[in-house]
């Protein structure tokens, strides 16, 4: 404590990518916390990936400022793969 | 286009709707018309037809609902997720539901009810979400004058491909988005704007900046909602940092985000004759501030400055630009002045007065 401004960023980063993928992309709630550091594949960034896939984005794996643009956006409700 | 998983259908072409609760946002009969249009998307392209019913279940049951509803899909409030709605079947099967927090209007401000209901409905024929970033079924919103809408080319392929085509003699098309490396494409406009190059065509435009490499695809409507589609000559006024933009006899002023109060205003005021009906393009020339206005086989030059034509206009394209045809669009960059007819460009040097080279109309877009 106090919070780095950045690390508080990232912390609300995660929450918007978490439940993006959560709610369209069928990324299971595991309980686990994902990390957006950490390399190699994890579920999130998986995810992350077929989302960036989706809309067209450059396919990086991370919640680049193109992909949260697109996260921030109004949409609808229903899920962009199967669920 | 993508169809549901497990292609769920209607096995009725006569489906029924019923619209169970109202906005207090909107006036009724605003929300009646919404619906009503919403369905006639899908009906003029198919055999389906909607009937209205009261008092009873119907097919499709839509509803304005808020936060948990008891469908599993709780709303989250104002923004994020809009609607949603619930693939073919019994019971819940073809609901749509609009979350009542969003700020519902029949026009361009918050979220247009009619063009997310259109988007819904899609969901309860059958089909899923579309990555083509024209789409009605994108998952993203985005706004289109209903009074312009029509039905995008792939959404028509998606629903035909469930239930058939239309019952009408000559089948509907729809618009197709564009892609920036199909040799085929052309442009309606174009115009530089602080450095960056915008390429109008239908409702969307193409952005080029110079430092990035990929090309950014947006509709018209995403920074000037009160611009019409079809822009069909554009230039920009590096002195005032406006661009100002044409459609038939008319034109706007945009200074950044923000069409100019008052327009748009009739082309004449630039002293054309009546005879002109609309201007194919314009660009300005940055070093003698001259603008330059396209019009069929002639062009004219207009003085910024003094605000009025320059005498002795119109004279022949072919007089003074050589065997460059009609013009559809033009821009001026780093001294050149580049001309577009259907799918090819020339590169004119104004200083040597002469084409210098001919290229594809996409060249800018590192194919």
């Amino acid at each position: 404590f106090p919070v780095v401004p950045e690390a508080e960023d990232e912390g609300k980063t995660l929450q918007l990518v978490e439940s993006y993928l959560q709610n369209f992309y069928d990324l299971q709630k595991d309980g686990h916390h994902h990390h957006l550091r950490r390399s190699g594949q994890n579920p999130l960034t998986a995810k992350l990936k077929e989302m960036q896939s989706f809309f067209g984005l450059e396919v990086t794996g991370k919640p680049d400022l193109d992909t949260l643009e697109v996260m921030k956006k109004p949409r609808c409700g229903i899920p962009d793969v199967e669920k | 286009y993508v169809f549901t998983p497990g292609n769920p259908k209607w096995k009725r072409n006569n489906l029924t709707y019923r619209i169970l609760n109202y906005t207090p946002k909107m006036r009724r009969a605003d929300v009646d018309e919404a619906v009503r249009k919403a369905l006639s998307v899908w009906s003029n392209v198919t055999p389906l037809t909607f009937q209205r019913v009261e008092d009873k279940e119907a097919d499709i049951m839509i509803s304005f609902a808020y936060r948990d509803h008891q469908d599993n899909s709780p709303f989250d409030g104002p923004n994020g997720q809009l609607a949603h709605a619930f693939q073919p079947g019994e019971g819940i099967g073809g609901d749509v539901h609009m979350d009542e927090e969003e700020a519902w209007t029949k026009d361009g401000r918050g979220y247009n009810l009619f063009i997310v209901l259109a988007h819904e409905l899609g969901h309860s024929l059958g089909l899923s979400h579309s990555n083509d970033p024209g789409a009605l079924m994108y998952p993203t919103y985005s706004y289109t004058d209903p009074n312009e809408f029509l039905l995008p080319q792939d959404d028509i392929d998606g629903i035909q491909a469930i239930y058939g085509g239309s019952t009408a003699a000559v089948q509907p098309t729809g618009p197709v988005t564009p892609e920036a490396c199909n040799p085929k494409l052309t442009f309606d406009a174009i115009t530089t704007l602080r450095g960056e190059i915008f390429f109008f065509k239908g409702r969307y435009m193409l952005r080029k900046h110079p430092a990035r490499t990929e090309t950014e695809l947006n509709f018209i409507s995403l920074f000037w909602p009160r611009l019409p589609s079809g822009i069909q000559a554009a230039y920009e006024n590096i002195e005032t940092d406006e661009i100002i933009v044409f459609k038939e006899d008319k034109y706007w002023v945009i200074r950044g985000y923000d069409v100019l109060p008052g327009y748009p205003k009739p082309i004449y005021r630039f002293g054309f004759p009546k005879t002109v009906k609309r201007v194919n393009a314009a660009y300005n020339d940055e070093t003698t501030g001259k603008t330059y206005f396209f019009v069929a086989d002639r062009y004219w030059r207009y003085d910024e400055k003094k605000k009025s034509m320059d005498h002795g206009y119109p004279k022949k394209i072919v007089s003074s630009f050589g065997n460059i045809g009609r013009v559809d669009a033009a821009f001026q960059k780093d001294g050149y002045v580049y001309f577009f007819h259907g799918t090819t460009q020339f590169q004119f040097d104004p200083r040597a007065r002469q084409i210098v080279r001919q290229m594809k109309s996409i060249s800018w877009f590192n194919c």
